[in-house]
């Protein structure tokens, strides 16, 4: 039975989608079966699989708002073992759109309850902000994964997405759990990365992942070739990082 | 009588917020009276500028959802002629709690049109998404201004952006103009930074800025201090681009 992680923070800009995309990659390498869900309207994870988001015509808009059976959504992509629901961005009418449906807010958890037998993993990839599409994916997930850059305003923001998955395990998903927290971006010549993983460090101990991600320009230019950073530059930093944190993320949260 | 500048991108971590405090701080040292409006429930704009986030009680949150008069928000900041309307959390509930509100999309413009007689200019931060708070900020303004970070991800959502702007200008605000686009975090090193610049260069020509701000670690320092970048640290490549960046904004949206 496969574990659904939602990939989320409201902070925008922090790397869900880059860390999403290549948790992906690294475990479908490592033999573990992934689905990867693009929940998000700008579709960056869709292009950063090699798809192109204008000739999608089956989308996780047509899931969750027009009935489509999820399986009819599924592609495969370039990589064996990895597969992905693309997005669209008709996703951000999703809001208003589901208003009027039943149970809003676990549509996507029950479409994933059989689909979960066929995967090891499920990523789930969110947009920046806590809408109906973020409490869709904490809804579905059996835990949440926090990416968080190495900047003062995405460690403002921790405290209040620690909350809000407070909320929603009370409320709505009373097993979801915490999958970790990632620093990406670090860059460890700056005071400012190394106070910002200090401060986290001291409130968060037991949610942090050893593997930190540095900054580096080879991981933004992957998307650009629509791929992974482990089949753009396999020697790159990039790539030897987010190996090991696939590692060190099914040891923790796959128990293999 | 004021210009009303929203400053938007759904694409996350591009600038807005660093781009709202210091063009607001910048302009107010130009002698032109600012009013900087936080429409983001991240609060990062009033943390930016040195205030509690956690100790607002009237927020442009009272103002849009509990009719408290615009006038009663307004904060002076430590600077002269730089006032400010904070965010808080709860304006994450806005969207729903908005939806009863007859012409929703307009709150904003119509509470503006006084408060506009008494400043230069007024700048709203804007939210990573396309909700009721970045439509209401796209309703009262007169002009766009879009920082775009220089990679992939973030050029692949201009089109969009841009759409939006159509959208709304057809739609909801008929005199909504685009203030311009403004290069951010830019590092001429990388083959990366040039492509996008060549890129939105090709496509949007007649709407950059010639000033492009530089990726720089005392700008993202700045904020822990809560304050914008020339009261952090006036002789840094961080302050000197956003009064230069100020100076160009004046001359082709201030007609100065
Ligand atoms: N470790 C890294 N080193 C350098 N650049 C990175 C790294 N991780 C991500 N990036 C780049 O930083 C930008 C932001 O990352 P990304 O888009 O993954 O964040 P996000 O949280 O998904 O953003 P959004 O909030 O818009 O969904 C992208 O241009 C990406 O290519
Ligand atoms: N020119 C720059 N050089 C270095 N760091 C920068 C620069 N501009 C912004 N930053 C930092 O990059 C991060 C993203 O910037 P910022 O928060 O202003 O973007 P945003 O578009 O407002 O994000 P959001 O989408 O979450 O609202 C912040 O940590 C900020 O301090
Ligand atoms: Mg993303
Ligand atoms: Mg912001």
């Amino acid at each position: 039975m496969g574990k659904i992680i939602a990939v989320t923070n409201q902070k925008g800009g922090v790397g869900k989608t880059t860390t999403a995309v290549n948790l992906a990659a690294s475990l479908s390498r490592l033999k573990v079966k992934t689905l990867l869900i693009d929940m998000d309207p700008q579709a960056n994870a869709t292009s950063g699989v090699g798809l192109d988001r204008n000739k999608i015509e089956k989308s996780i808009y047509s899931v969750l708002v027009k009935q489509l059976p999820l399986a009819e959504a599924i592609v495969s992509t370039s990589w064996d073992g990895m597969e992905v629901i693309p997005s669209v961005a008709d996703l951000t009418g999703a809001e208003i759109e589901l208003l009027e449906i039943e149970d809003r807010n676990n549509i996507l958890r029950k479409l994933l309850a059989k689909a979960k037998e066929n995967y090891g993993c499920i990523i789930i990839d969110c947009p920046p902000s806590l809408n109906v599409l973020t409490i869709n994916a904490l809804s579905a997930a059996d835990g949440v994964l926090m990416p968080i850059q190495c900047e003062y305003y995405a460690l403002e923001g921790l405290t209040q997405l620690l909350k809000t998955v407070d909320l929603v395990r009370a409320n709505i998903n009373s097993h979801l759990g915490v999958a970790g927290i990632l620093f990406t971006m670090a860059d460890l010549r700056t005071n400012l990365t190394r106070q910002v993983m200090e401060e986290v460090r001291k409130y968060f101990p037991e949610f942090i992942f050893k593997t930190v991600i540095p900054r580096s320009v080879r991981l933004s230019e992957a998307p650009s070739f629509g791929k992974p950073i482990l089949y753009y530059d396999e020697a790159s930093i990039g790539a030897e990082s987010y190996l090991q944190f696939a590692k060190e993320f099914m040891e923790r949260n796959l128990g293999v």
